[in-house]
């Protein structure tokens, strides 16, 4: 049991410095085991270090930095433990447009082996996708779905009619 | 192996029969606050996660029913279906496409009983067969498959304890 | 006390209610008291219905409509408490352009009474405000401040000297 | 009233002194991840705020103080002056300008103990002389004036006794 623990450990924190290495252009992370001898006794705990800043505790991080560790973490268990299918709702709220952008360029990358479905109102993420489907209220309180919209008419709230075009 | 349709019936405010066509790779989904965006991940897990405590941000199973909206009836039961495409054969059926389907019903007359049926390819089944075909496929509801919307911000606040059992999960 | 507790209920559910039609485009949305009698031994209920739906428990809305429904209730008690200065951190983050327009809108008018600072990622908040101040990283791990930043270079990552432009 | 201008000096990631005019009416502030955005309203809070439960999301007050980064040395003490315009004389000083200063330095030799020192006007004060100060003018860190960054989806999370809390403190 400690032994399975420990592979999974090591797998998934290889993965994890890689992936926040990548995610946030050279910033450094890991994962550490509150106690390594009964690994079961303690907790886990992030470290990361944003480019250009130092070790931090997560929780001294922003928010959207936080968001940025989540979503590496979220990426090396997905690689450890691969599936064929994903669904990311919103996963991209607290990022500025560049690390929106970048996190969208990895689901577009993993999306080779794995099929992946992403919720997002964020236009650099949906500009990233090469499908897109939009879901609207064509009367009140029924859901429609829209085929392939076409991003430039989300701002204006696309109108049942329109959205359609 | 990768979902190639989504059906949905009465489900939740997809009021109507919605067909929901898939391919591969990836995907974005959007649309303005209250659509139904988030209701389309609900779908999928309430086929593929019955017993997963993430369940469908919804009280009670009841209340996934189409409600009607302002100015429909509401529905007695929802249906919905996921078609695999498994020409690979990762779900062990021997079948080129595997249909899972889930449909509840409330029973007449009283508000808050229900009726919950299963189908793999239109076949009657157990929700045992469910979990036991998904499990070909790492398809689970509880996994890290589903990042549910507010999901992101809960690894950074949750407690070290509570992480390290992400990992127990996985072993 | 409880006198003192109900006049605030009623002045902060009047202005509730208008200020959830407003933002909502229609919508209705109401405090309520467990216990009207001895409302110490009871908690606070919200419930909300936004335009074209059947009323909702809250926890069964989408997230940008409870965050709608949140910044309403906010704007009621700084109306009903006013005080003149308000600072808003990213409160736009789960609304889409069109909900993320309308609380700017909002902010706008109730400028004119008291002084905003909204810290915010989104475009549409930006061309809302007044007045825009850039905060970047000038050197590693070094926080600097750009005033009256032009909001079009915001989405390539204002490199250090571009920002200062 | 109004706050006219804010100076951090080697407040968090501001490392060295930083001079921030500000105006009436509506202001954004934006940059990328990280930059230090979240770090005025901190900044604000600091001095408004010292006994607030809010506080500043730093573990202990020394966390405050900038700690240098990849490169510079850190720094033994910070400072927050937060200039208002009171020509309204909301604040009863008597003065068309009122700036409220904190400063912070940490004992030589000892990482964590540290001084706490506060200014009204370049005066030398007391906590107690903020309090009331700022209770004139309805400002507090406690209030519903600072929405911090995830407050947001606190409000529909918290339980009702809590939300009624809220009223219980306007009152
Ligand atoms: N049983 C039901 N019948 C009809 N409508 C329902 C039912 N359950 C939920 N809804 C509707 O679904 C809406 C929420 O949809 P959903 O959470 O998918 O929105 P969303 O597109 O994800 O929005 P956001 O961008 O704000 O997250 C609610 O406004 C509610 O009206
Ligand atoms: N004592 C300190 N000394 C130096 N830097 C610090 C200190 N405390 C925090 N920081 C830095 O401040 C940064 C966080 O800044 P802040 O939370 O203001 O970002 P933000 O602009 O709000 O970003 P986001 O858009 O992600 O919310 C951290 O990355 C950290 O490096
Ligand atoms: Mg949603
Ligand atoms: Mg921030």
């Amino acid at each position: 049991k400690k032994a399975g623990l420990l592979k999974v450990f090591e797998g998934i924190n290889g993965r994890f410095k890689r992936v926040y290495n990548e995610l946030s252009d050279g910033g450094e992370a890991e994962l550490i085991l509150e106690n390594t001898e009964s690994p079961f006794e303690g907790g886990l705990h992030i470290k990361a270090r944003p480019p250009g800043k130092k070790v931090l505790r997560i929780e001294a991080l922003s928010g959207g930095e936080k968001g940025l560790v989540s979503m590496a973490f979220i990426f090396a268990i997905q690689e450890f433990m691969p599936s064929p299918f994903y669904l990311l709702d919103e996963v991209d709220q607290n990022l500025d447009s560049v690390n929106a952008e970048r996190v969208a360029k990895m689901v577009h990358r993993n999306s080779q082996s794995a099929q992946f479905l992403q919720v997002s109102l964020r236009h650099v993420t949906l500009n990233e996708a090469p499908m897109k489907i939009g879901v609207t209220m064509s009367q009140p309180g029924l859901s429609d779905i829209v085929m392939d919209v076409d991003i430039s008419t989300i701002k204006e709230r696309p109108q049942p009619k329109e959205a359609a075009a | 192996m990768y979902l190639k349709r989504i059906v949905m019936e009465n489900f939740k405010s997809f009021g109507k029969r919605i067909e929901l066509p898939l391919l591969p790779g990836y995907t974005a989904i959007t649309g303005p606050n209250g659509s139904g965006k988030s209701n389309i991940s609900d779908a999928i897990l309430f086929v593929l996660g019955p017993k997963s405590s993430r369940a469908i941000r919804a009280g009670k199973l009841p209340d996934l029913i189409f409600n009607g909206g302002p100015s429909k009836r509401a529905a007695s039961e929802c249906k919905v279906s996921l078609l695999f495409d498994n020409s690979d054969n990762v779900l062990p059926t021997g079948e080129k496409e595997v249909e899972l389907t889930r449909h509840i019903r409330l029973t007449p007359g009283h508000a808050s009983d229900y009726s919950s049926n299963f189908f793999i390819n239109g076949r009657r089944s157990q929700l045992a067969d469910f979990d036991d075909l998904l499990s070909h496929a790492r398809l689970s509801a509880d996994g890290y498959n589903f990042i549910q919307q507010g999901d992101i911000n809960r690894i950074i606040q949750m407690g070290a304890v509570e992480r390290r059992r992400i990992l127990d999960d996985i072993a």
